[in-house]
């Protein structure tokens, strides 16, 4: 989802 | 992951290790901001507090714990190890930085993605690592005098969050859907506030002079 692929980064 | 994403880590890995080899083998943090080490050690407690609840893969949460680990000895190192703190300058580290902390919790408060209690600090941690060099910044040009330590840890550190723009240029064009302007602006924000000091280090490097900040 949109949410996750920007916590996958540190 | 994208080589310019790992690439960032990398370089932020080395900017925390080059820092620790520092304060840890010549058990001196001359020249270094306490302020700016507390701010990142709240800006990774903030930015990692699903450490625990969200698993995205192993690299990704054994960075974190270095992330936090490191932070979190780097101040301790600086307060309370008994040869380090005689080594800091706290007369000359007076950046108000607490004053740094409320415009960026205010500003989490008003733009972020969601309103959620994580997704709140989330975005807080991304505006304060924004602004954490700051009182290293002014550290040093009231120090003027950078040790090379010290400055390859501020290089490193400002290079890192370089990499990861070019990491969000690759995943706009490449994943459908990508858009985070506020991380790239607080990102694009955070790299130009080191844009001075690449400049005086790149000087520095070229003419194989010390590196000196105008006053």
């Amino acid at each position: 989802s949109k949410d996750d692929d920007l916590k996958d980064e540190l | 992951m994208n080589i310019f994403r790992l690439a960032g880590d990398m370089t932020h890995l080395a900017s925390v290790l080059v820092l620790l080899l520092k304060i840890h083998t010549i058990k001196s943090c001359a020249g270094v901001s306490l302020k700016t080490q507390e701010l990142y050690a709240i800006v990774f407690a903030t930015r990692y507090l699903d450490i625990l609840t969200s698993f995205v893969s192993i690299y990704n949460t054994l960075m974190k714990l270095i992330f936090l680990g490191s932070s979190f000895s780097i101040v301790w190192y600086m307060k309370y190890h008994k040869t380090v703190r005689r080594t800091y300058d706290r007369d000359q580290d007076t950046f108000r930085h607490w004053f740094l902390m409320l415009p960026c919790l205010l500003l989490a408060l008003l733009i972020h993605e969601k309103f959620t209690f994580f997704e709140v600090l989330w975005t807080f941690s991304l505006y304060l690592e924004a602004v954490a060099i700051l009182p290293q910044l002014v550290l040093l040009q009231r120090t003027r005098n950078i040790d090379n330590l010290t400055g390859q840890y501020i290089f490193l550190l400002g290079g890192y969050r370089g990499f990861y723009i070019l990491n969000w240029i690759y995943r706009y064009f490449t994943e459908p859907h990508y858009v985070h302007w506020i991380t790239w602006i607080a990102g694009l924000v955070q790299t130009l506030l080191y844009a001075d000091f690449f400049y005086y280090y790149f000087l520095s490097w070229k003419n194989n002079k010390k590196l000196q900040l105008p006053a």
